[in-house]
């Protein structure tokens, strides 16, 4: 089992925490750390933004944009997309 | 695809499966249908066999909860995470949970139960989350499903094949040892846009397409379907029947013929047939029916005669009073004479000629018109 806490966003979670819970839940983002690093490309979460693009058949833009938004919001199943 | 880290997998090829609970968005009869459908899909590609326990501890356990449940990763209410499920093992491992938060419907109105079970139980079998959006291991959940298509990609059937095999030989349905169980049909005769049919039925999650002394079988799974001769499994069956269905809850076809109609349980004939059709209470002026198809949600029967038709209650076992009815009445756009009709997935599909149309029973209307032979992935 995988140690999924507390699985989406519900009412007010900025889009950005929304993907940082996406990044923990389903691509093993380190839980809890800041990782927001301004305009890094080498930041790790720019880096699983990526991954997570890359998986979902996204264009890799390693930015929060409007497709990978959609994507985030759509039901899912929740078991992780890569195995920690 | 993938496999969960370390590619765990059963040792054994025999499962056991236990339906915990149930969600209250569908009957009981649903929930077990969808499951067995579910785990069908992967049973057809795979040596995999699986049995049911109804109490006690089985190998995967699927139960409905909503929010927190008692494995610390609480459901999230409606919407975003549908299910979850874990890799084969022991205790927990193996087990699917369903977010009862959800909307669980048969068909694609809400989250269908079949398509979400089928996922669920591919983790449940070792199967982790594939990158491709055709297959049904990718994450993210498709409600636009063609549920009447529904089969797996290759890279489903290569994920669970890398972990268990290819299915052995032996078919769902027992084959009765003739010389040439499974035939070679003219192949321009299966993808003829004049085909049309005798008779259809479901069977344990198949499909029968009987004509003359034949019948194609398809399953949800393969793209082609075999082709049998119709004594190679039921040897006093007659030929070119009227008319055929299933009634689910009773794992027993009746195939129809004249006054006559015969009952079969996989490939096992019934003893005590034929009988009279009238003895279904169906009047003595009808000699033969058209077509007939069992709703195991109402457990109402429907024999179709001509631009008409009687309803039988499955629970009373009696033809129902005010019947017959005109078939256009109650189902408009079914306006020609019916050859056949089997319900699948929430609607009817009735054959008549080379056409066959969808009807949509809750809205009361034909969905879609198709060839009669669309099952077969020509």
């Amino acid at each position: 089992s995988y140690p999924l806490h507390g699985g989406s966003a519900r009412g007010g979670d900025t889009d950005m925490e929304l993907l940082q819970k996406y990044l923990e839940n389903y691509y093993g983002l380190a839980r809890g750390v800041k990782q927001f690093v301004k305009n890094k490309d080498s930041s790790p979460i720019v880096k699983k933004i990526q991954e997570m693009q890359k998986f979902l058949g996204l264009e890799m833009t390693g930015k929060l944009d409007s497709s990978t938004m959609d994507v985030m919001l759509k039901p899912r199943c929740g078991v992780p997309d890569v195995g920690a | 695809f993938s496999t969960f880290p370390g590619s765990p997998k059963w040792k054994e090829n025999h499962l056991t499966y236990r339906i915990v609970n149930y969600t209250p968005d569908l009957p009981k009869e649903s929930v077990d249908s969808a499951i067995e459908k579910a785990l069908k899909v992967w049973e057809e590609v795979t040596p995999l066999k699986f049995s049911r326990r109804w109490e006690g501890e089985a190998d995967i356990m699927i139960s409905f909860a909503a929010g927190e449940h008692g494995d610390f990763i609480p459901f999230d209410g409606p919407g975003l995470v549908l299910a979850h499920a874990y890799a084969p093992g022991l205790g927990i491992n193996g087990d699917a949970h369903f977010d009862d938060d959800e909307q669980w419907t048969e068909d694609t109105t809400g989250t269908n139960l079949f398509l979400v079970a089928a996922h669920e139980l591919g983790h449940s079998l070792g199967l982790f989350h594939s990158a491709k959006p055709e297959a049904l291991m990718y994450p993210v959940y498709k409600f636009s499903a063609d549920l009447a298509r529904f089969r797996l990609s290759q890279d489903d059937v290569d994920g669970i094949q890398s972990l268990y095999g290819p299915p052995t030989a032996s078919p769902a349905v027992p084959v009765v040892p003739t010389k040439a169980n499974s035939l070679e049909p003219e192949s321009s005769l299966t993808c003829s846009p004049a085909l049309s049919f005798d008779a259809v039925s479901t069977l344990r999650g198949e499909f029968l397409f009987f004509k003359d002394r034949y019948f194609w079988r398809q399953s949800l799974r393969t793209p082609e379907p075999g082709f049998y001769l119709i004594s190679s499994f039921w040897p006093s069956l007659p030929s070119s029947m009227d008319a055929a269905y299933e009634v689910t809850n009773r794992d027993t076809v009746f195939i129809f013929k004249g006054d006559q109609f015969w009952a079969v349980r996989g490939h096992e004939e019934q003893a005590g047939y034929p009988k009279s059709i009238h003895t279904l209470g169906l009047p003595t002026t009808v000699g033969k029916i058209d077509a007939a198809v069992s709703d195991k949600e109402k457990k109402k029967t429907y024999f179709f005669v001509e631009d008409q038709y009687w309803r039988f209650d499955e629970k009373k076992q009696s033809m129902e009073p005010g019947f017959p009815r005109k078939i256009a009445a109650d189902f408009p756009g079914v306006d020609s004479k019916v050859d056949a009709v089997f319900e699948a997935f929430g609607f009817f599909y009735f054959f008549s000629g080379s056409s066959q149309l969808e009807f949509d029973p809750n809205a009361k209307k034909v969905s879609h018109v198709l060839k009669s032979n669309s099952w077969f992935n020509c």
